[in-house]
């Protein structure tokens, strides 16, 4: 089953 | 000092309804190039990005960077006291704990002004990163609520693909499967109603459809919406918000590990 990634997997803090 | 007034304030009614399901607490940023929002939903699997640009106000003074921490709730409370047609003013003055919005009627008989507490919120901001998209689709704004809430009755999931056939959108359940093909049109009576497909190669993602219906909560900002996807990229889905700027919201993709 696919998982639910999180956002912060692609975008890093500033 | 800031004081931003907005003569179609049902605007920033439209923006707070289209955000409020998704994110509970956020800090609104002022700065010179205009009022914006980065924040993410509780379990941090979207993301939404809100400009809007100091030129699509009629008046914009904001003397130094402000950032504006606020419930969206009790935000949208507020701004729901103010008629369709009423012009908006936000006022906070530097190192005020208040935000102030003044809502005037068109023919200015009846002002009223609301004032709300702000609340000191951590968020970091993330970077996102500037992407070369594999395919971007644009549609009609409601074309899409209606597909994203049609597959939701059937599945929590929904997949995305784009081929040179069109964009299909496909979900499963337990009481079956179902799949919406939408084909490129371009030769329609008004150009909002296109659909159009740029594919640079085939793409085909998994999303969880819950995000997806809250997102289209922005379908009154705009008659069309535009969704960029890549593989292993969050898919983004924007909602143009005319002359001002835009709402983006990024939902990071199910993946199989």
């Amino acid at each position: 089953k696919p998982k639910q990634q999180t956002i912060s997997r692609f975008f890093p803090p500033k | 000092m800031l004081e931003l007034r907005l003569v179609q304030g049902s605007l920033l009614k439209k923006v707070l309804e289209a955000i409020r399901e998704l994110v509970t607490d956020a800090n609104f940023d002022c700065s010179a190039t205009g009022f914006s929002l980065q924040a993410m939903d509780s379990s941090h699997v979207a993301l939404v990005a809100l400009l809007l640009r100091s030129e699509g106000f009629e008046h914009y003074r904001c003397d130094r960077n402000l950032s504006m921490g606020m419930n969206l709730n009790n935000v949208s409370k507020m701004l729901r006291c103010a008629g369709n047609n009423d012009i908006i003013t936000v006022k906070a003055d530097d190192g005020s704990d208040t935000v102030t919005f003044m809502f005037e009627s068109p023919n200015q008989d009846k002002i009223a002004d609301f004032e709300m507490k702000l609340m000191d919120i951590d968020s970091e901001h993330l970077g996102i990163p500037d992407a070369e998209y594999q395919a971007i689709v644009r549609m009609p704004s409601s074309e899409f609520a209606r597909i994203c809430k049609d597959l939701s009755s059937i599945g929590d999931t929904v997949i995305i693909s784009v081929t040179k056939e069109g964009v299909k959108f496909s979900t499963a359940g337990d009481i079956g499967t179902a799949n919406i093909v939408c084909r490129q049109n371009k030769t329609v009576d008004k150009p909002e109603e296109a659909t159009i497909i740029e594919m640079q190669e085939p793409v085909s993602l998994t999303f969880a459809l819950r995000y997806m219906n809250s997102f289209t909560k922005a379908t009154p900002l705009s008659e069309t919406v535009t969704i960029s996807l890549s593989s292993d990229l969050p898919v983004v889905v924007e909602y143009k918000i005319a002359e001002m700027g835009y709402i983006r919201f990024y939902l990071a993709p199910k993946i199989e590990e």
